[in-house]
């Protein structure tokens, strides 16, 4: 563990904690993509298979299981318990486009062919354009709460953090995970446009507004 | 060596 790693999962974490509290505060989940939030369930629930068969360490243990049943959680919250709020008319992002694509690209490329790790590489690729419905909706309704942007700015960090560890450990360890750092650099290359606003609109206390 | 996935990664 490096403390570029251990920034970005406290970003990850962080950016979690942020959303329930943004949905159980406002007791609305206006602005937030369920498809998203759907592909994250996904995402997790496909990567961590190996919560089964590999033991990292504690840590390792109980992160991956918070982000499995914080992702179920929020999907709740969402479909059972703030149901009237959310409005799946705006989030129309269509996300078999991502899901065939990452399926087929899993295939070609992993470590090894077998279904956990085949599923890893499914779950990482998935992982790098998850947040494009998310994105497409901010981008059709043109605005969003404050807290909803603090949400996606530590998303968007935990991903951009991982960049630096993974340099780190090249240097120092000699490890080189090509599936995870071409995706990595994706996934944060996705956040530009929006942490370009958040920087110069957001954090001067203005509202997230896309011009017209 | 085996696969280059790093897996104490989240």
């Amino acid at each position: 563990m490096n403390l570029f790693r251990l920034f970005g999962d406290m970003s990850h974490l962080a950016s979690i904690l942020i959303l329930v509290h943004k949905i159980q505060t406002t007791r609305s989940c206006r602005g937030i993509s369920f498809k998203t939030q759907a592909l994250y369930v996904t995402v997790f629930v496909s990567r961590y298979l190996d919560l089964f068969y590999d033991w990292v360490s504690l840590y390792n243990f109980f992160m991956k299981v918070f982000f499995i049943s914080s992702s179920c959680y929020i999907l709740y919250l969402m479909k059972m318990k703030f149901r009237p709020t959310n409005d799946p008319s705006i989030d129309t992002f269509r996300i078999e486009y991502l899901l065939g694509p990452c399926a087929i690209l899993a295939l070609i490329f992993h470590y090894k062919f077998t279904v956990t790790e085949v599923l890893w590489s499914f779950s990482i690729f998935l992982e790098s354009v998850a947040i494009l419905p998310q994105l497409f909706m901010l981008q059709r309704t043109g605005e969003a709460e404050t807290i909803t942007t603090h949400y996606l700015a530590a998303l968007g960090a935990y991903r951009a953090f991982y960049i630096p560890n993974w340099i780190y450990r090249y240097w120092t360890e000699d490890i080189v995970d090509p599936i995870a750092v071409t995706s990595g650099i994706v996934q944060t290359a996705l956040y530009l446009d929006f942490f370009y606003v958040y920087f110069t609109k957001v954090l001067q206390g203005q509202k997230f507004e896309l011009p017209a | 060596q085996e696969t280059n996935r790093a897996k104490d990664e989240l």
